[in-house]
């Protein structure tokens, strides 16, 4: 499974529709205080399957939606799509596509709804689709800003699920 | 249940030892397994670690930097236990001075030439970003709308601290 | 008690909304006592912010560097309102851009030249170093062993990330 | 009222009797992580009266005296002391004196004792010192490490304080 591509639309400071292509190796997000880098990470985590708008530095999930600038009105729906390579899988006889297309839509006030490859489905079913791949919204692949030192300084039984995910 | 677990502890504590000792060039770490007899699957995990030349100490007394950087080996020494095709760092480099930036980014490296792993790696650091093989910028053209597009390191390195 | 309160509010409110603007070159921020009517001594504060552009929203949609920035200023206004004789900063710049420093260390400068107080800021960052009057270096001749000795900013820059 | 010196010994990593002179305007420190920057704010700290070891990072108070290295044997004693000048201040009356050295003392295993210019006092007279002039040691004119973003992040209750020492 990997990972090849974010579209967002609508989803925090992402009003244009924003297509980002996830190349091999490493790839580097640069850019001034508060320009959306920590805004890109959240959207990747709320395409996997995340569900609680306080994991994505909200009160609530409407937070998650365009909210405005001085010049432009806020929006209704926000939208996440993840392009996922399933070649070569198990994955790929299930779904008989080499492909996967994920996506999560938020309705301001009316709550979300989640897509794979066009067809609505239940969240846990894409919930279900990663945590088989270890590659939850909550992996500990996915270190959040400022949440590098939270391992060292969470309570012993906290760490736990670290090997969980390591088994 | 619980074979499972003490096998992944025995694998994650052994990548652990070798990560340590590689991201602070010395010292030695290790992690214990407190069981909870009633409830085995109810365990926790402590962590030892001690820079090059100091004592073991509890790891509250550790630096920022060093903090960071133990949580760093802990992270890798999971992923490498079990590799996730994809891995997301959000300024993890923020606390570390030069050298430690420096053997950060080499085990980054190691890591993703080893296993096909995809790195995010979201950074203000001017080495961080000579490292990685492509960079983006994220910019504001209009307050408050991102845009990304795609830059060198000659552009990126403006937004180096 | 209430009207000490009151009035420490007042003053403070000024003074942050004056110094947010300042560090963050505009945009808006004020702050919102919420007064428990049964116990007016427990009280809370809200704080509410805006980079320029953007909307005013919760706090928490802010960005790291943002976080910090506000966090600057509320600090530099309750230490307006009563100056103390010094003010020590561990590594406050650290989540911070180029220009975001740039401002950070203007403000330090103009506060230290307004009131008698004595700064004093630990840094890995180069442009912090250059900004202030004198340094000093820790180091480890023997590991684990600290010692403090004054340097020159061409060797500071040694420990720069 | 100002702080003119810090002098340690056996304080965390400072093993040698250390003088750290503090001078007016801006002071700038550096070194590799782990050299101990953040140890000497520490050591400012426990010198205003700060009680709680946790506060200094440590599990209980022991945890401040040297501890030893590969290379060296761990302390029974760790000693902090700061030189405040109180010319001009309504303190310059009460003690008769120009200067104040405060000193607070750690014995392994036996608690700590404090003293003002040499006569041993209780830790709540240092305290009581501090707090009139607003530099008490949780005075939010010092910001510990990776602490900045605590008053943004903490609750709307838990920011009173601060007004309290605007006030
Ligand atoms: N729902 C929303 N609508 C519009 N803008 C939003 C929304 N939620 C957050 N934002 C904006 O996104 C910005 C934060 O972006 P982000 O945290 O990604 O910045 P960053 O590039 O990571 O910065 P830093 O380098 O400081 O960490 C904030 O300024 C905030 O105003
Ligand atoms: N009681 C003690 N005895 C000996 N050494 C100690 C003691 N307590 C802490 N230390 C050492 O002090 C070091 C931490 O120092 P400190 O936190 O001041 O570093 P720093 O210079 O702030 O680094 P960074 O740049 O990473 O924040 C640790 O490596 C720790 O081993
Ligand atoms: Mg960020
Ligand atoms: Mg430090």
């Amino acid at each position: 499974l990997s990972l090849d591509k974010l579209s967002i639309k609508g989803f925090k400071s992402f009003v244009e529709p924003t297509d980002f292509e996830i190349k091999n190796g490493l790839t580097g997000i640069v850019g001034p205080n508060g320009c959306g880098k920590s805004n890109i990470v959240e959207a990747i985590r709320f395409g996997l399957g995340e569900v609680s708008a306080k994991q994505l530095r909200g009160k609530e999930i409407d937070d998650l939606i365009f909210n405005g600038t001085d010049n432009r009105p806020s929006w209704n729906i926000a939208e996440v799509g993840l392009f996922v390579n399933i070649e070569g899988n198990d994955l790929e006889n299930k779904f008989e596509s080499k492909q996967l297309e994920i996506a999560r839509k938020i309705w301001r006030g009316e709550g979300t709804n989640s897509f794979i490859n066009g067809k609505e489905v239940r969240l846990k079913d894409i919930q279900l689709l990663f945590a088989d791949a270890s590659t939850s919204a909550r992996s500990t692949s996915i270190v959040s800003q400022g949440r590098i030192g939270a391992i060292t300084q969470a309570k012993p039984e906290d760490r736990k699920m670290v090997l969980e995910e390591a088994a | 249940g619980v074979t499972r677990l003490k096998d992944a502890f025995k694998i994650v504590n052994e990548n652990f030892e070798r990560l340590f000792t590689k991201l602070f060039g010395g010292g030695k770490a290790y992690l214990k397994l407190i069981q909870n007899d009633e409830d085995p699957l109810n365990s926790g995990l402590e962590i030892f670690a001690s820079p090059p030349g100091k004592k073991m100490q509890n790891i509250t007394l550790l630096s920022g930097g060093e903090q960071a950087l133990t949580a760093i080996s802990l992270l890798f020494a999971v992923f490498m236990a079990n590799p996730s095709p994809f891995c997301i760092l959000d300024e993890v480099d923020a606390p570390l001075d030069d050298n430690n930036v420096d053997r950060f980014c080499s085990m980054v490296e190691e890591i993703s030439e080893k296993v096909q792993t995809k790195f995010i790696i979201i950074t203000h650091n001017r080495m961080t970003m000579s490292r990685v093989d492509r960079l983006y910028g994220v910019t504001m053209p209009e307050e408050g709308i991102s845009q990304i597009v795609s830059v060198e390191l000659e552009e990126a390195v403006k937004y180096a601290e």
